[in-house]
């Protein structure tokens, strides 16, 4: 099965 | 004082309709160069980046750096309103708890004006690195809005995957499989119907076609959609606006577990 990535895996925070 | 008037007020609707299904609340940041907001959905998967130049403006006046907090279904309730050959005028203080909105239209004579209270919206920001990808295409942005409307009878996830064959989109679910296979393409006059592939090494990602479908309502502000991808990273997909901006949506793949 696929899991759902969010965009915090892979960019930082400000 | 923020000041900024839009002949073709069109484009701004538009760039307001290509976020609202996927952001409710929104910071319009408005600085010397240009209008951007940098926005993600509530389930940071995606992320909305918009840049439209000062050049854009028939007027731009902006002597402070601000942010315009804007609840976007408003907005769009507001925007219901413009005709669609009005000017747009933008307008705030530098205090910026309100913003002017102005529709008017020469031919008809008519001025629209609305006062819009803005809000203090507390938004993640987040550093998006400048990186070469491995794979880069350009279409048509409308066949890319068939595509995966299309796709999303057969299922839920779309499979982008980029070849030497071409650009293919796959879904996959309980009826069976579905493949559009996309080939390079630079026969047509018009150089807005070309595909064209641009490839160092072969990607292939996995990506919730409900997002994919949301950031398709950016199509009326271009004709060419490009597409940007890298093993393992978030998909680009941006919408150019002319030569005076873009907008441009990141999508965090589907993984393994």
């Amino acid at each position: 099965p696929l899991k759902q990535g969010t965009l915090f895996s892979f960019f930082n925070k400000h | 004082m923020f000041e900024a008037r839009l002949a073709n007020g069109n484009i701004f609707k538009m760039i307001v309709e290509s976020i609202r299904e996927l952001v409710v609340d929104v910071n319009i940041d408005c600085s010397t160069e240009e209008l951007s907001i940098q926005c993600m959905d509530s389930a940071h998967v995606a992320l909305v980046s918009m840049s439209l130049s000062q050049s854009a403006f028939d007027h731009f006046r902006c002597d402070r750096s601000l942010s315009l907090g804007l609840n976007l279904p408003n907005v769009s309730k507001i925007f219901k309103m413009m005709g669609r050959d009005d000017t747009m005028v933008l307008k705030a203080e530098d205090s910026a708890d309100k913003l002017m909105l102005m529709f008017e239209n020469d031919k008809s004579g008519t001025i629209a004006d609305f006062e819009l209270k803005l809000m203090a919206i507390e938004a993640e920001q987040l550093g998006v690195p400048d990186t070469a990808y491995k794979c880069s295409i350009s279409m048509p942005s409308s066949e890319f809005q068939r595509i995966v409307r299309d796709l999303q009878v057969m299922g839920d996830t779309c499979k982008i995957s980029c070849t030497k064959e071409g650009l293919k989109f796959s879904a996959t679910g309980q009826i069976g499989t579905g493949n559009i296979l996309m080939r390079q393409n630079v026969a047509s006059e018009k150089e807005e119907d070309h595909v064209t592939i641009d490839m160092e090494e072969p990607v292939e990602l996995n990506f919730a076609l409900r997002y994919l479908n949301f950031f398709t309502k950016a199509t009326p502000l271009s004709p060419t959609v490009i597409l940007k991808m890298s093993p393992g990273l978030p998909i680009v997909i941006e919408y150019p606006i002319e030569q005076l901006g873009h907008v441009k949506y990141y999508l965090a793949p589907k993984m393994e577990e």
